[in-house]
Formats: structure tokens, sequence, C-alpha cells
């Protein structure tokens, strides 16, 4: 019975992980393989192609009216980079809503004390949509605005200083995080682990955090085992990839604080703000 | 709680997602 009850918490995680992300790995992985008939991603390779790629980005998030006003106050000189990176904030908060949602429908969360609910979103969101990034991913560059469209490594490479260091720490993890070769219903309950971490800062009752914990770890080890019957030491592989994913997340944080910092127009989303304000 | 007002709202709005 115990066994049975870990089975039904993956079920439900992936069923809940399917509800509020849009794009899984399987699809993702499909994108990029070309295995989806007609429909293939336009690639973004250099500054032309970006801009007649822009059309696709922020389609869904924003007021076409408000996209214009927002693009005109930003070509000045530098100004692509900007708004590019303004497009990446507005599907970043979309982002971090969906990850809400999944977080509500982890068994046990919605009762913890609503302000360890809120530290647990502030330090676990970038490190999820970190690992949420990974299927997106191959070594030569990663899908954006819901798989529409593939952006190549070496283009934002070649994005003017600090942008162009922005991305390749996350490829970096990327292509050595896909070997391990996870698929969705495995992604979700990692996920749910990395947001139940007991140790964040300024958590107000951890020993319910932690007993959550616990219990999805449980379903994750068990998960591994029958998913990936052949791969040895999974499990503690992928405890481990928490250690990287930290630093990267720190290092992500520093960058933005100097960005915010150096670039006179760079307006930071009010709710990437929030989460990232005394954060690390 | 002002800190956090938005993840707040994301949290114990279940229904309609806040205007993000």
């Amino acid at each position: 019975p115990e066994a049975a009850d870990l089975r039904a918490l993956a079920r439900h995680l992936y069923e809940a992980y399917l509800k509020y992300f849009p794009l899984t790995k399987a699809k993702a992985r499909a994108i990029l393989s070309g295995k989806t008939g007609d429909s293939a991603p336009f690639v973004i390779h250099d500054m032309k192609s970006l801009m007649e790629g822009e059309q696709f980005i922020n389609c869904r998030q924003m007021p076409i009216q408000e996209h214009q006003q927002q693009t005109s106050a930003l070509t000045a000189a530098h100004g692509v980079e900007l708004r590019f990176f303004h497009s990446c904030q507005s599907r970043s908060a979309e982002a971090v809503r969906e990850v809400t949602e999944f977080a509500k429908s982890i068994p046990g969360f919605v009762d913890l004390d609503l302000n360890d609910q809120v530290t647990l979103l502030k330090y676990g969101v970038i490190e999820v949509l970190i690992i949420m990034m990974a299927p997106l991913m191959n070594k030569d560059g990663t899908l954006i605005s819901y798989g529409q469209i593939f952006m190549t490594r070496e283009f934002l490479k070649s994005l003017r200083k600090p942008f162009c260091q922005m991305m390749e720490p996350k490829f970096e993890f990327s292509v050595k995080f896909n070997t391990l070769e996870l698929d969705d219903s495995d992604m979700a309950l990692f996920l749910a682990v990395i947001i139940l971490s007991g140790d964040r800062p300024g958590l107000l009752n951890v020993k319910p955090i932690e007993q959550l914990q616990e219990t999805v770890l449980h379903s994750l080890e068990l998960q591994l085992k029958l998913n990936h019957p052949d791969s040895l030491q999974l499990f503690a592989k992928l405890l481990q990839k928490m250690t990287d994913l930290r630093q990267i997340v720190t290092d992500h944080v520093h960058l933005i604080q100097l960005l915010k910092k150096t670039e006179v127009d760079m307006c930071l989303h009010p709710l990437l703000q929030e989460i990232m304000k005394d954060l690390y | 709680k002002e800190k956090h007002k938005i993840l707040h709202q994301l949290l114990q709005n279940s229904t309609s997602p806040v205007d993000l």
C-alpha cells in the first residue's frame, strides 16, 4: 500500500505538470528533432532574423499597443538586447505564475504557513525555471516563445556584454542535465522536491516542509527505479544537480543586479524584482 | 507581506491570474 501511495502521488504531480506547463519535454524534443511534421520553429541566428522573429515573441502576453509603446521606448542605441531581455522577463513572469499553480497542486503545500509558501517560491522558482529550460535546449540553441522559435547559442553569445554571459552557463548545465534522460513524469517529481526545500532562509516552520519533501523524495526514488531500471545511481546523480543549480541561480541573480546598475533603460518586471530582492 | 505582494496574490488567487 505504501508503494501504491507513492505511485498515486507521482501520477498526481505528473497530471498537474501537464496541466500547468504548456511546453512539455516530449513536445520540445519532438520539435527539436524535427518530428512535428511541417511546423518547424522559426530560427533566430542573427540580428536580421531576430527582427523578423520578434512578432512571435510576446504575442501571447502583451496587448499590441502596449508592446509597441515599450518597443519604441527602447529603440535607442543598444536597444535590441534590452528589448529582447524585456521579452524574456515577460515570459519569465508568466512562468512564475505557472510554477506557483504547480506548487499549489503539491499535496500539503497550501496548508503550510502562507509566509513559508512565499519563501519556498521566492527561493525555488528560479531553480525550477532553469531546470525547465533544459528540455528546451540542445548544444546548439534553445526553443523560446512556447517552442515557436529556436534561438542559436552562437547568436546569444554574440550579444553585447553582459547579455552574452547570461545563457551560456544554462547551456552548459542543460547539456549535462539532459544526459540523465528524465521524462516529463520524472521532471514533475523533481520540481516538487526542489520547491519543498526545507533549508531556504527565513522559513518559520521547517518540519512540515521536510516531511512533505521526504514523501516526494520517496516517490521520486521509486519512479526512477521503475522508469529507468538500467540507469545506475540516477536518483543520487539527480540530487547532486541541486547543488550546481544553486550556484547557477546565485550567478544569475548577481548578473541581473549588475544589469540593473549598468543599464540606464532597464526596468525589471515587478514580480521578478520581488523575487530577486534580498535573494542572495 | 508588502515586500512580496504579487507572490502573495498569486498564492491566494486560485482562479483568475494576477495581471502580469
